[in-house]
């Protein structure tokens, strides 16, 4: 509009364009930010590899059926969070920070598992023992919390549904797990390299709702 | 509900589409390339108040409203140009740690506006 009209809404005097195309930008960047609990936009620490990040998609399902966020005004998130791995004593661990950016209101998880890629040799069964360790309350070791036996009998991905202790982990925003193999079928079997087979952990996670509410 | 046209001045959804690469965030968010931030504006006299987007017995309801305090002398309050149907807004995006997270966010998106 002219610089000398009146706001439609408002009566006032309005905005030359280019104020008012200024205002509405940094209107969405506010509104998406605090939507998202972020109190600025995230600078990325590692950058992530069109590979991984489309393996990745291929396994993210749908936002979870019969999600009502409004009705408890909490907000359901699905996080993939890719593994930093590191090899100890023939066991390969994998740290995960499902970092707690969406601090506002806390975050529950309500489900987390873990996605890795195994390329056996024809005719083999494995055995893979997966260690859930903890951080103690008091020091800076991390303890056994649990561990999942399974067997895995052919190559590509495989999905482990971890119960809660892992799931509190991520909850606390890190997660660490150990992989140790059984029997003679070398530790190399399990792909962690390369940029399209990086394990990584899927987690569905709530902020904010009911629960809150109810401890307030 | 009515899209604003040129100098429309009754109340109209105004869209707005936010471009993540012009304002430099495509980078951290991977999908969608923008966000229609779409906002009501106009005016609401009074004799349209309850109009489009809601229904329109409610229209009639307030009109009746309005005659019955016209006739004692005191006018109805102001009626304002509001959201009256809107739509979350899917995001996939990478959060400080580089993980990637997917999320709606409800009632982001305004669809149709119309008169309280």
């Amino acid at each position: 509009p002219r610089a000398d009209s009146q706001c439609l809404a408002c009566g006032e005097p309005a905005l030359d364009l280019k104020s008012q195309r200024k205002l509405l930008l940094d209107l969405a960047k506010r509104s998406i930010l605090d939507k998202l609990h972020l109190s600025h936009r995230p600078t990325l620490s590692r950058p992530v590899s069109r590979a991984a990040l489309r393996t990745a998609l291929q396994r993210l399902h749908g936002p979870p059926k019969g999600a009502h966020p409004e009705a408890d005004n909490g907000q359901e998130y699905e996080i993939i969070s890719f593994a930093e791995t590191g090899l100890s004593n023939n066991q390969t661990r994998l740290d995960f920070r499902v970092s707690s950016d969406r601090t506002v209101g806390g975050m529950e998880v309500q489900q987390a598992s873990l996605m890795f890629f195994v390329q056996l040799p024809p005719n083999t069964t494995w055995t893979l023992k997966v260690r859930v360790l903890v951080l103690g309350p008091r020091d800076a070791n991390l303890t056994l919390a649990t561990q999942h036996l399974l067997e895995v009998d052919a190559s590509g991905w495989h999905q482990l549904f971890l119960g809660p202790e892992a799931q509190a982990a991520c909850s606390q925003g890190h997660l660490t797990l150990e992989l140790v193999p059984e029997g003679q079928v070398a530790q190399s079997s399990v792909i962690l390299g390369g940029a399209a087979h990086r394990p990584f952990v899927v987690a569905r996670v709530r902020v904010g709702g009911k629960h809150r509410v109810r401890r307030h | 509900g009515i899209d604003c046209q040129g100098g429309s001045r009754m109340c109209c959804r105004q869209e707005f589409f936010v471009d993540f690469r012009e304002i430099g965030w495509h980078d951290w968010i991977i999908q969608p390339e923008g966000y229609a931030m779409n906002f009501c504006t106009g005016q609401c006299p009074l004799h349209v108040a309850g109009m489009p987007g809601i229904a329109a017995s409610f229209h009639t309801a307030v009109l009746n409203l309005l005659k019955a305090n016209t006739a004692t002398g005191t006018a109805g309050g102001g009626s304002c140009c509001v959201p009256t149907a809107r739509r979350p807004l899917s995001l996939l995006y990478y959060d400080r740690d580089s993980n990637i997270v997917k999320t709606d966010i409800p009632d982001m998106v305004v669809e149709a506006c119309g008169c309280s």
